[in-house]
């Protein structure tokens, strides 16, 4: 597999915050002031999205996850807000 | 499938639709036609009706838009997200926003309008997405020839607004999973390595270094094959797979179908006319031979001949003993056939002319 260049990263990175703010109601305004935890809320949302979705549940933007958030999509939530 | 939380749905049956501007990409007629079709969908599986009116209130409004318009929900410019729709109600409720910035078709180059249409008025009427990947309420596009409600869609409005007044209730495909035991194939084939396995519109990919098992639409890789294949064979020496469906087939390599296909069997593998369809096709690569599964026979072709071997149809029953008089699908690997007959799965060594162990059709996906 090709490296991943830190450009495409910080792309990837973005995609996946707005994507779970877009359809799993991720909040980010919450996330950098709270004690970090051992599962952050945009892990619990990614691992909710990735077993909606029937993916391989790792709680991480793996590139299976980041295909299916790529794709053309409804605007419509996954989940409600 | 998902009902909206809360459960809003349409008091009346008798529901009204406008559309209140049409996009540039399609003639009017087209527009309109498509949303025709897809209230159809929705109210041969329902007692819903939908009636059009040209001005004044309606139930649900369609409109063609772009960036933000103004509901909170901007959209993006191309691709990402297509379209949107608000859950029953007063108001904007009902109402469908399709993005303009999208190229909006009727055939299956994206984005076919009736096919968005069909899934955001799923929202309209109530439903949420739905994770089954067959059904319409599934969040992605995929592109497809059949669009239609699957079983989950119909289950899904049905538990929102009834079974249909129509006495014959409407069913719909359902998509097949892994580890259902009662799962059968139309073909299987070997790919550059990987197996697929058709069934449907789907196909099931195993691929040695991921241990799920992949479902999707057989149209994400090739959309203009059609669903319902009835053999598959790899020729991996010229890279190239054929896929059959009654007197037709394809041929690929890779993603890709070839220029001038579909082509008949007759004329390039020298089938007689009575030969209506394959039931299951192997190319064993060591040899150059195909094998074509017909009803109780088998031929035989040559690959680098490019022609029938002399001396065939035979009979299925005397030169793969155990195997049945029928096969489904089959396929080629590490030097065995496997051999499919509905949900029973047959490890057949072609030296020895033996079955090695019968398996459940479903064994290759680590249930």
């Amino acid at each position: 597999f090709p490296a991943t260049s830190s450009d495409t990263q910080e792309q990837d990175a973005q995609l996946v915050q707005k994507y779970l703010e877009s359809y799993y109601d991720l909040k980010n305004d919450v996330t950098k002031i709270q004690k970090q935890k051992s599962s952050s809320p945009e892990v619990e949302k990614l691992k909710q999205m990735q077993k909606f979705f029937g993916l391989k549940v790792t709680g991480k933007p793996d590139a299976q996850t980041l295909n299916v958030m790529k794709q053309p999509r409804c605007g419509v939530p996954d989940v409600a807000p | 499938f998902e009902i909206t939380p809360g459960n809003p749905h349409w008091e009346n049956t008798h529901l009204t639709y406008r559309i209140e501007n049409y996009t540039p990409d399609l003639p009017r007629a087209e527009v309109d036609h498509a949303i025709e079709k897809a209230f159809q969908l929705w109210s041969n599986a329902s007692p819903l009706t939908f009636t059009k009116v040209e001005q004044g209130q309606a139930d649900i409004l369609f409109s063609f838009v772009w960036g933000d318009h103004h509901d909170n929900n901007p959209f993006d410019g191309p691709d990402g997200y297509l379209a949107h729709a608000f859950q029953p109600g007063p108001g904007i409720g009902g109402d469908i926003h399709f993005d303009e910035d999208e190229r909006w078709t009727n055939n299956i180059k994206k984005y076919n309008l009736f096919h968005v249409a069909a899934h955001e008025l799923g929202h309209s009427l109530g439903l949420s997405h739905s994770s089954d990947i067959g059904a319409l309420m599934y969040p992605s596009y995929v592109t497809s020839e059949d669009i239609l409600l699957a079983q989950d869609d119909i289950n899904g409005i049905q538990a929102l607004y009834g079974p249909s007044n129509n006495p014959i209730q409407p069913t719909g495909p359902i998509t097949p999973q892994a580890c259902d035991s009662t799962l059968t194939f139309d073909a299987v084939t070997t790919i550059r390595g990987e197996v697929m396995f058709f069934k449907d519109r789907f196909y099931l990919r195993i691929n040695p270094f991921y241990p799920e098992v992949e479902l999707n639409f057989i149209s994400v890789f090739w959309p203009n094959l059609p669903s319902g294949l009835q053999a598959a064979y790899e020729v991996s020496e010229r890279d190239e797979i054929h896929f059959f469906k009654g007197s037709t087939y394809w041929t690929a390599q890779g993603q890709n179908v070839l220029q001038g296909y579909p082509k008949d069997i007759y004329r390039s593998f020298g089938f007689p006319r009575t030969v209506k369809h394959i039931d299951a096709a192997v190319s064993e690569e060591e040899s150059g031979k195909t094998y074509f599964f017909v009803a109780n026979k088998y031929w035989r072709y040559d690959e680098y001949k490019r022609s029938m071997d002399a001396g065939y149809p035979k009979m299925i029953a005397h030169d793969f003993p155990g195997i049945g008089n029928k096969v489904d699908a089959v396929f080629q690997k590490n030097g065995f056939f496997y051999f499919f007959h509905g949900t029973r799965q047959y490890e057949f060594d072609p030296k020895s002319k033996r079955i090695v162990t019968p398996l459940r059709a479903n064994s290759w996906f680590n249930c």
